[in-house]
Parts: C-alpha cells; sequence; structure tokens
C-alpha cells in the first residue's frame, strides 16, 4: 500500500518559490490501476517521482508497505526503487552508450541471473512492445516512440510491484499505445502489480479503474 | 514549394539495412497546412528533418524555393535552416545550460537585433504558449509539457517560413494542445508560413487542411 500523508514540494528559485505539490493526501491499495491527470506543469511527474522514491517531499509523509520514504536513507530508497518500482520515465532516460537490449537487461543486473539469461529476459519483453527487430541499435538510432518503447520494457523487466509510467504513450500511434495499454491491463490483472498512468489522453485514462486529478500541486476532490 | 522525388533514407547496420524511407513523391506548395501521420517508426520524423535541411537523402531530390538541398553544402544547408525553417523536435533539444528566455532568444543571434529586442521578442512568444512565468527557468526545471511549448516558442520566433512541428503536442494536456495548434493555425493564416505538423493525435491531424500517410518508409496514394 503507497500512502501520501499531505505531501509537499517546493523548489525554491531565488526569491520565487514553485509549489509543485501541496498537500497530497492518497492512499493506493495494492493492485490498483489507475489514472493521474492533469494539466501541464500541474504537479504529475513530481508526484511519480515521490511515489517511486527518486525524490523526497519538502514536507508531508510518504509510506509504501509500512516504510516511511521521506525518512528513509539513500541506500534504502535505492533498494526500494531497485526491488520495488518499474519506472517509465517522460523522458525515457535511456543509456545512449549502450544498445537497446543492454538498456533493457540493465535491471537485471542486480539479480542472481546469468548474463545469458537476462539477455534472453530482455529480448522477450523487447517483442512484447514490438522491437524484436532493434535489439543492436543505439537510442539514437530509433524513432521517439521506438525509445518510449524502450524505456517501458525496461520498467517492466524486473517484475516490479509497482510500475510507475509517465506518459507512457506519449509519441505512440493509437493502436501501437493500445498494445501498451493492454500490456499494462494484463500486467496489472496476471501479476497483481500497482499500476499508476500518467497520461492526457483521456481514451487511456477511461480505461483504467481509478482517475485522480491533480491541479497546480493539488488533487481535486 | 518544397518537392521531393523519389527521397529514400537508409541506414546501414552491420550487415542489415533500415529503409527508413522509400521513394517518396511529396509537392508541398507554399502556405499549406499539413499533417502527417503514421505509426511508431514509420519514418515521419526521418521525413521532417530532410525536409528541414537537418539530414540529406541517400539517394532522390529535394528542391525548397528551387534550392536542391541534397546538392547544397553544409554552410548553404545551414542558412536554409536558419532563414526559413523553425524545427519543434520531438526530443525538445534545448540547451540544458541555458534559461528558458535564452533557449527561444537563441535564433535570433543571427540577427541584427539588439539583445534587448531580442530578449522582448522571446518573452513575447512565450507568453503565448503560456510560460510567462518560466523565463529563468533552466530546462531541468520544467515539466515535460513546459519542454515541449519552449521548443515551440523558440521555433517560432524568427518568423520562418517553414514550420515543422514534429509532435508538438506529445506531452501537453487537450487544452493546452488545443491552444498550441490554434497559434499554428493562426500563425498559417495571418503570416502564409507552410506548416507541416506531425502528429499521432486524430483531433490536431483533422484540424489540418491536408493530410498524408506514411507507413514503413513510404507514402500511402
Ligand atoms: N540513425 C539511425 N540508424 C538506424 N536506424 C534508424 C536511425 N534513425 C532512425 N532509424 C530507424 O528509421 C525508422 C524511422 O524512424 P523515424 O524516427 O523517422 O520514425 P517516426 O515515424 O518518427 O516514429 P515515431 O512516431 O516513433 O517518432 C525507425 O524504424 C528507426 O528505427
Ligand atoms: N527542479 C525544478 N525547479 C523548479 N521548478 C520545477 C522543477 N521541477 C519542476 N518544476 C515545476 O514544478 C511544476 C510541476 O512539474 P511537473 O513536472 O510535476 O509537471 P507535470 O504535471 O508532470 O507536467 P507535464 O504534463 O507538462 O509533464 C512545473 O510548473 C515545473 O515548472
Ligand atoms: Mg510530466
Ligand atoms: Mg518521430
Amino acid at each position: 500500500m503507497i500512502e501520501l500523508i499531505n505531501v509537499c514540494k517546493e523548489y525554491k528559485m531565488g526569491e520565487d518559490t514553485v509549489h509543485a505539490l501541496r498537500g497530497v493526501n492518497l492512499v493506493v491499495n495494492d493492485g490498483e490501476f489507475m489514472a493521474v491527470v492533469g494539466s501541464s506543469g500541474s504537479g504529475k511527474s513530481t508526484l511519480m517521482h515521490i511515489i517511486g522514491g527518486l525524490d523526497r517531499p519538502t514536507d508531508g509523509r510518504i509510506v509504501v508497505d509500512e516504510d516511511d520514504l521521506g525518512a528513509a536513507s539513500d541506500m534504502k530508497l535505492s533498494k526500494y526503487r531497485r526491488e520495488k518500482v518499474g519506472f517509465v520515465f517522460q523522458s525515457f532516460n535511456l543509456q545512449p552508450s549502450l544498445t537497446v537490449l543492454e538498456n533493457v537487461a540493465l535491471p537485471l543486473v542486480f539479480t542472481r541471473e546469468h548474463r545469458s539469461e537476462r539477455k534472453r529476459r530482455a529480448e522477450e519483453v523487447l517483442e512484447l512492445v514490438g522491437l524484436g527487430d532493434r535489439l543492436k541499435h543505439r537510442p539514437s538510432e530509433l524513432s521517439g516512440g521506438q525509445r518510449q518503447r524502450v524505456s517501458i520494457a525496461r520498467a517492466l523487466i524486473n517484475n516490479p510491484k509497482i510500475i510507475l509510467a509517465d506518459e507512457p504513450t506519449g509519441n505512440l500511434d493509437s493502436k501501437t499505445s493500445e498494445k501498451i495499454v493492454d500490456l499494462l491491463k494484463e500486467i496489472n490483472s496476471i501479476r497483481k502489480a500497482t499500476v499508476i498512468i500518467v497520461t492526457h489522453d483521456d481514451k487511456i485514462a477511461s480505461q483504467t479503474k481509478r482517475i485522480i486529478h491533480i491541479s497546480d500541486g493539488g488533487l481535486l476532490n
């Protein structure tokens, strides 16, 4: 279970302060399939980064499975991210010097699997997102939507308990987008992963079981 | 007028060859307002890069206002880009060490305007895309959709004759997307700029006056 209690995030810019999140209260139960919607700049990515342990609140508390992430050490946060979270970044964050296959296999480097097994699993998930024929390309040799799909594959390979997808279909045509959403639905229903999708696409939001609206750093309702 | 005659683009990858564009024939008249649609990896960005003089065909010819771009020197292509083209990149391509204002004013550095006038014009176009209160931020201090809008503002500031927008609303909510499309429509009708928008969004494609479909490197019809 993910619990946010009065979570705030501020950025100080000289004399100004940007209030990216203002007192967010939220409970996400295990296995939920949820969308986060809101206008550009409203705080969605900030929220995802805090849930994913990539960033800390400036105020308030976040507790995941009884671990207080705000109070956790960097090492503990890093362990949480590695073991529990699959994050699809809005700007992909791929390693430019690694191939597609190496990028996707990267999260498995911390597991005890043999290199050949890691490679096989990476290939498998890349097939699922339609990139089986791009394994040896580098990110710069891919289209925007292909990079996005590599980022998705990498987030899924570790079978994480929590999948945070920050606008995973922004660069995809509708047919490819549907395949990705179906894949996430399947992972949610079969593997019981908690799936949170930030999306600007109403068609995608309507396929989730719960939609939360964020506006200017605050959750509506 | 933009004319592509049997334009091909290939990438050699070891023994394999990726045919990103296969014999594309296309005429775009001055002042057209056109959408390019097609699935992820079908060749849209490649097409835009060739029209924008950022890349050369492997075969075939591209002629813009009687200049053969494929045969042009690097210096001539650079001049063409600077003077005629405003390019909104699918991955934004902002300068990380410059502020939002400096990023948008960058194309004007080659004009004869005073620094204060460049600054004023950059501020003006940033207001148009809703970022008047983010002038001093760096790209890393912006949301994904805000970075996208900085990229859009930068493409427009030089009043280019040809605007090439590669998925300009992929990271924007529908309300902000509409404002951007309205802005492009206005620039097309008032300033007679040729506007080509790559988009995965049917709602946006339907607002243009012509839609071309690309599939696996070839234009349909
Ligand atoms: N430098 C490169 N080397 C090898 N292949 C490349 C290179 N750049 C692009 N490609 C391939 O060329 C094809 C077309 O790429 P392009 O970026 O034009 O697609 P796109 O239609 O813009 O896709 P998207 O909608 O995902 O942005 C893709 O299959 C891609 O893998
Ligand atoms: N490092 C930072 N310093 C200052 N302000 C920041 C920083 N990072 C984000 N912001 C601001 O915080 C606000 C929320 O950003 P966030 O990335 O969460 O928005 P978002 O809802 O994901 O938007 P989008 O839909 O455009 O991706 C934005 O207004 C942004 O300008
Ligand atoms: Mg975001
Ligand atoms: Mg593209």
